[in-house]
Formats: C-alpha cells, sequence, structure tokens
C-alpha cells in the first residue's frame, strides 16, 4: 500500500485538486484508493458531496479515541474504487487540545496501518500549516508530495518548509522521497515562466516532469463534484496530471 | 484609528495580495498606513523583501512579552507612508503554546492601540486558519473584509465561517461590520459568473460592489516587490480596488 501526502503550507496552490486529480485517475486504473481529509476547512469533503458541517464522525475522532474503528469513519463516494476519510469542523482545534501530547503525531499512521488490506493507494490532503495534522501526515507518509503555484509569492518559504519538513522526517530517523508539482502554470506570464525556471534549477531531482498548466475546466470540474479526469480526460489539466501519475508509480521516470 | 483584518480559512482566495493593494493605495492617498503579518509563512513580510528565516524580532515577541515596545518589531517599508509589523516562523506554534491560556486573545489589540496616535490605518493580513491568530485578528480590527475566490471550492464553508467568526464576536458583546470582495473573477468562466450570482443572493448587504477580476498583473506586481496601484495604477486589477477603498472609507456607498 502506498501512501501519499499532499502538503504545502502556501494556500491555495492546488492541494486539494492534485489530490482530487490523482485519486481520480488512480481509481479508473482499478485501484482501491482512499482519500483522507486532514484540513478542518473540509474542502476535499465538500468536493464530493458532504458537508463538513453535518460529518459527525470525521477524521477528529481518531484524535479523540485511537480505539474507534476506521470502518465507521470511511464513507463511498460516487465513484467506484474511491473511498473518503471526511474531515470535520473540530480538526480546527486539535493543535490546542493536543498539540503538546505525547505521541499524537502518529494517530494517522496507525489508523492508515489498519486499513492497509482495503486499500492500494491512500491520499492525504494537508491543511495550508504547519501543525499536527500535518505532522500526522509526514508519519503516515511514504513519500510526499508539494503542489508549487508557478509564482512568485509560492516560492517563497518553499525552501524554509522542505528544511522544516525533512527536519521533522529526520526526528524519526527517516528520510521521505518528496517530489515538488509545478501547478497553474501560464505560459503566457514572465513571473510563471522565470518560476518554473527557478524550480528547475534549484529542485532538479526533485522536481516533477508533469508540469500542471492553468486550466479553467477545474472550476468547473469542482463545481459539480467529479474529479476533472473522470469529466474531462483529455483535458489540458488532466493530461498533465496523468504524467504525474505515471511518474509516482514508476519512480524511475523522472527528471 | 481605523484597523482593517484581511481573513479567510479558504487558502489562496487573495488575502495577502487584498492586504497589499489597499495598503498601497491608501498609501498613496496620504494616509499613515501599517501592515501587520499575522501568517506564519510570512507572505506579506516576504512581499515587501525581509526574510521570515530571518525575522529576529517579529509579530510572534508580543506573544511572548506583552511589554516588548511596538518600536522595536515595526519596519519600514520604501514606499512612504507604509510600514510592516514583520512575521516570523515562530508564529506557526502560537497555538500549541499559548492556546488555551486566558487573555491571549486580546494581545494584539492592546499592541496596536499602543500606536493610535502614529497610524491612520492598520491592515492585519491573516493565515488561512482559525486559530489564535484569527482570534486576535477579530479582537483588535473595527471591520473585517473576507476576500472570496469566484468559484466553487471557495465557497464551501464561507457560510460556516461566516458564523464561526460572529460567534467569535457576540461571545465579546459585538457585533463585527464585514465586507465580502469577490477576488479573481472571471467573466469566462460559467463556474465563476455562477459563483457571483450565489454571493449576490446569499449576502447582497455585505457584499462589496468591487469585483476583483483575474489580472496577471498581480503576479508580476509581487514579483517586483510593489503593490500594484503602485506599479500599475490603471490596470483592471488596481481600479477595482480603488473601488473597495472608496466603499471602505464611505460605508454609505456599499451595497
Ligand atoms: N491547474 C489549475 N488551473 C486552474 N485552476 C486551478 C488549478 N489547480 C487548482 N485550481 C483552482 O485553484 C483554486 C485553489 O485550488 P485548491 O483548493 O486545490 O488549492 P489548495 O492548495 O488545496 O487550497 P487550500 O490551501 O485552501 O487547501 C481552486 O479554485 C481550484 O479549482
Ligand atoms: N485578482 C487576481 N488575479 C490574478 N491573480 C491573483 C489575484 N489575486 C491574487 N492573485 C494571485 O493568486 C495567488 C494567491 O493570492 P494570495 O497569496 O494573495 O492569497 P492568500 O489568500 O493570501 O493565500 P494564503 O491562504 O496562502 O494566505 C497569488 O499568486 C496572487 O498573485
Ligand atoms: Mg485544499
Ligand atoms: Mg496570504
Amino acid at each position: 500500500m502506498k501512501v501519499w501526502a499532499i502538503a504545502n503550507q502556501k494556500g491555495g496552490v492546488g492541494k486539494t485538486t492534485t489530490t482530487v486529480s490523482i485519486a481520480g485517475l488512480l481509481s479508473l486504473k482499478g485501484s482501491k484508493t482512499l482519500m483522507v481529509d486532514l484540513d478542518p476547512h473540509g474542502s476535499l469533503t465538500a468536493y464530493f458531496g458532504y458537508n463538513p458541517d453535518k460529518v459527525e464522525l470525521g477524521v477528529y475522532a481518531l484524535f479523540q479515541d485511537k480505539n474507534v474503528p476506521m470502518s465507521s469513519l470511511i464513507q463511498p463516494t460516487e465513484f467506484d474504487n474511491l473511498a473518503l476519510l471526511p474531515s470535520s469542523l473540530a480538526l480546527a482545534t486539535v493543535d490546542r487540545q493536543v498539540g503538546a501530547q505525547e505521541g499524537m503525531g502518529l494517530v494517522i499512521a496507525r489508523a492508515l496501518n489498519s486499513v492497509r488490506e482495503e486499500f492500494d493507494h491512500i491520499l492525504i490532503d494537508c491543511p495550508p500549516m504547519l501543525g499536527v495534522a500535518m505532522v500526522n501526515a509526514l508519519a503516515a507518509c511514504t513519500h510526499l508530495i508539494i503542489p508549487v503555484q508557478t509564482e512568485f509569492l509560492a516560492l517563497q518559504g518553499l525552501e524554509r518548509m522542505v528544511r522544516t519538513l525533512t527536519m521533522i522526517m529526520k526526528a524519526r530517523n527517516e528520510t521521505l522521497p518528496y517530489t515538488i508539482v509545478p501547478t497553474m502554470f501560464d505560459k503566457r506570464t514572465k513571473a510563471s515562466v522565470q518560476s518554473l525556471e527557478f524550480l528547475q534549477a534549484q529542485y532538479r531531482s526533485r522536481l516533477s516532469g508533469a508540469l500542471i498548466p492553468v486550466d479553467t475546466q477545474f472550476r468547473d470540474a469542482s463545481r459539480a463534484g467529479v474529479p476533472l479526469p473522470l469529466k474531462a480526460p483529455r483535458s489540458r489539466g488532466s493530461t498533465a496530471y496523468e504524467i504525474l501519475v505515471e511518474e509516482l508509480l514508476n519512480p524511475v521516470t523522472m527528471g
């Protein structure tokens, strides 16, 4: 079972869109796929038609009672091979409540381990902050995916964030493989082209060969609650994510 | 002195861009303006050329020692009438460290009160989460600005967030005036047009008349570290923010 965490402290860079697109493609290939929503704002949960307000037992329940069965938390989606562990609002309080307690960094890793026979791939969508949820995602994943918008504000702090993430992993005596995915690329904007050049120079070995373009069909897909690869498989956005999935499944092909 | 907080739990909706654009316009009008960066990721700080990594005394110092003088924290920018209280990385730990302590919701309000003679307007840029920083911003501000991207994922949770924000204010026996600002509007995308129609129907009295369009010049401005109204005053983006500033300065013209 592979577990991919999709994380970036910068907001709005395409974390949820990347999670949904990869999960959609994997489910089409027949892979039993689980999506986990660790963002208290619940974009991923809302994308698939659930209301984070109304979710009684969501991922937060795992932080309150480690023995709550995953089977009571995991929800179906209308798509074959695609299930969801929804977020709940209370997740916004987890840092204040459990932040200082021992062992709260392994809650998600333990819970996902208990379902390793049921799923081939698990994708964890992270909130835009470095907190308890992110630490849990890093501990639970086998590979980290960092979407980075190709523009100046999104490049700020990338270096620092990568350092912080690798520091968290070092404390666990592990090195975590990560891939940086350039998103919302717009070849007509100088700032976008120069940002890509910066990423190619600074992160050559970690940068995905997949370049996700600006594609307005992502907005339509999220309105319809359908992953873009299922709604418009030949769209520019979907084709770009196919390259990423190919790389992730066959690491040798990377840049 | 007016204090405006710019907040939304959803990431990437244009909080920092709104803060910078309004601050730029106010400084051009001769208003002594302070920008406060409450986001540990430090986009606002980086926008004006400071490295959040290297900031020794940033806004976090106020949470550690309430008596630290603001004069030792406030930094100049290269623009007249525009100063910055920078973020620092340690701000990411404030929820875990002080979240449960009494009275930590008024740290920023107290600090801004101490400089009320020096500034005409203060703008607080918030992180994409509902935590201690946001509670401080709500307590310190006289008006709340909520940028909302005109697309489905950004509309999700808006209702809930507005309810949460007004609940936090009620606990202080106050009603907080707020304005919703539609951002990144793209009239060519059905999803964008329908999102705007939804906002007009649901939030009529709170919705700004200013409709911020998608404008690639924002990316160039952030790369140059210059507020768009100073770099390209006749751009679509800058003109739209002028309407917003006009409304905020003369509330009678709204909605
Ligand atoms: N390649 C793309 N082209 C155009 N729009 C995109 C693209 N990727 C994402 N978007 C849009 O950009 C917005 C932000 O994307 P998304 O919500 O996935 O980011 P995020 O990083 O998950 O945000 P948050 O920090 O709030 O979790 C959404 O409206 C989404 O539809
Ligand atoms: N009207 C607009 N048109 C085009 N691009 C925009 C517009 N407003 C903001 N942007 C761009 O969108 C990106 C996100 O904006 P910004 O960083 O201001 O959002 P934010 O809400 O502050 O994000 P965070 O949640 O990380 O704090 C930036 O690259 C910015 O340049
Ligand atoms: Mg998201
Ligand atoms: Mg911001």
